[in-house]
């Protein structure tokens, strides 16, 4: 099966309250490697605008700081990606 | 062997690919499977007819997986081939529905994509054509069609996830796929295509603010589509156009297949709203295609009586 392992990795849901923190999501894309599942892309960013995106273990500490430091709410959706891939089959083979 | 294929599960392309050629010989009076081009990756891409050899009908084009990782819409287009011929002479709507007119039902768009998306990497997006001059793979099929292809800067980056491609229609994959519709411009009166995730059920425009003309039309058969989907299992649905009800987007097949003249075009964005975002299990599969089966029939019939 897939060879790339997502190990703790993490997705994250916000939801800007303005432009101020749709901004802080646009600046941590720029300095991490997000990955955007809804919407599409960071430009399409926007205040009070439900933001889901993945992050790498690696990132997830410092990306969670930001968004604490910045006092903006935030809901971990998947906690560990690779367990919830492996959760998807979870029907038996009949 | 490819091993067994299920509708309660995902199945990867050996399996599809068997499926398809299963379906034909076992209804091959009403399913008959065309090779409309091939990948960049020299993988087939084919379609499925339902309903019969009558060219003349009127026919609704639905294509599902052109986007990789959104493994629940090709377990869609399965699910309604399979339902449609199982059901056909012994359901009255669903033999209506068939005897008049044709489905052309593409189960997997960017099969490239697809396979990879079971080998390597489970949250890849784009198709995987090379790009010129750049390390980075793919491009984004539903950014590569020739509708306000130019208008987003943020698209023109080969690494970016939403990457359109060197040229509108650029990719075999998209290039296949709007020959065949063209060629089959007069039967074909509706464009049905299947995402995940967000449950929407989205019409023109995406690439403007400005409503389509046949805005009333479409919001009320996505209105009715949306209310007959939640019978089921209540689950709720939002509608309208791409632009005010996502985000904006250029490029993508609805609003081309649009503009070209099809004028009942759709976009679903199946379930769910998050919990599992693109890795929804197998275990909530069925009743996800049951209900969407209730809509996109409603669409069907909807286009059987009103469309010209």
């Amino acid at each position: 099966f897939s060879q790339v392992r997502f190990d703790r990795e993490k997705v994250l849901r916000m939801k800007p309250q303005d432009e101020r923190q749709a901004n802080i999501i646009k600046d941590l894309a720029q300095t991490n490697e997000l990955d955007f599942w809804y919407p599409d892309a960071v430009h399409h960013v926007t205040a009070n605008m439900t933001v889901d995106f993945r992050v790498s273990e690696k990132e997830a500490q410092s990306i969670l700081a930001t968004l604490d430091q910045n006092k903006m709410h935030y809901e971990i959706l998947i906690h560990d990606l690779q367990e919830e891939i492996e959760k998807q089959f979870d029907i038996k083979e009949e | 062997s490819p091993g067994r294929h299920s509708y309660a599960k995902y199945n990867n392309w050996d399996k599809i690919v068997a499926w398809t050629e299963k379906m034909m010989n076992k209804r091959p009076e009403i399913v008959s499977r065309i090779k409309i081009g091939a990948t960049a990756e020299d993988n087939p891409l084919y379609i499925l007819k339902i309903g019969g050899k009558d060219e003349s009908k009127k026919a609704i084009f639905m294509d599902c997986g052109i986007h990789a990782r959104e493994w629940v819409s090709p377990a869609f287009c399965q699910w309604f081939v399979y339902q449609a011929t199982k059901t056909y002479g012994r359901n009255k709507i669903m033999t209506k529905l068939l005897d008049r007119m044709n489905f052309y039902v593409l189960p997997v768009f960017n099969v490239d994509g697809y396979i990879w998306t079971w080998t390597k990497n489970r949250m890849w997006r784009k198709n995987r054509s090379k790009n010129q001059n750049s390390k980075c793979i793919g491009t984004d099929l539903n950014r590569n069609f020739n509708v306000s292809w130019n208008a987003f800067p943020e698209t023109k980056n080969p690494c970016s996830p939403l990457y359109r491609g060197p040229a509108p229609e650029s990719e075999k994959e998209t290039k296949a796929v709007t020959d065949f519709i063209r060629r089959n411009l007069k039967s074909i009166k509706a464009y049905i295509t299947v995402h995940s995730y967000s449950q929407m059920l989205l019409f023109p425009y995406g690439y403007t603010p400005e409503m389509p003309p046949t805005y009333k039309d479409l919001n009320k058969v996505a209105k009715i589509g949306t209310d007959v989907l939640s019978t089921r299992y209540e689950t709720r649905y939002i509608y309208g156009p791409i632009a005010s009800t996502i985000y904006p987007t250029s490029g993508s097949s609805l609003d081309w297949a649009y503009d070209l003249g099809i004028k009942h075009t759709f976009a679903f964005e199946l379930r769910d709203k998050g919990r599992f975002g693109f890795l929804l299990p197998e275990s909530r599969l069925k009743s996800t295609c049951k209900e969407t089966m209730l809509a996109v029939k409603f669409i069907a019939k909807y286009i059987l009586r009103h469309a010209s």
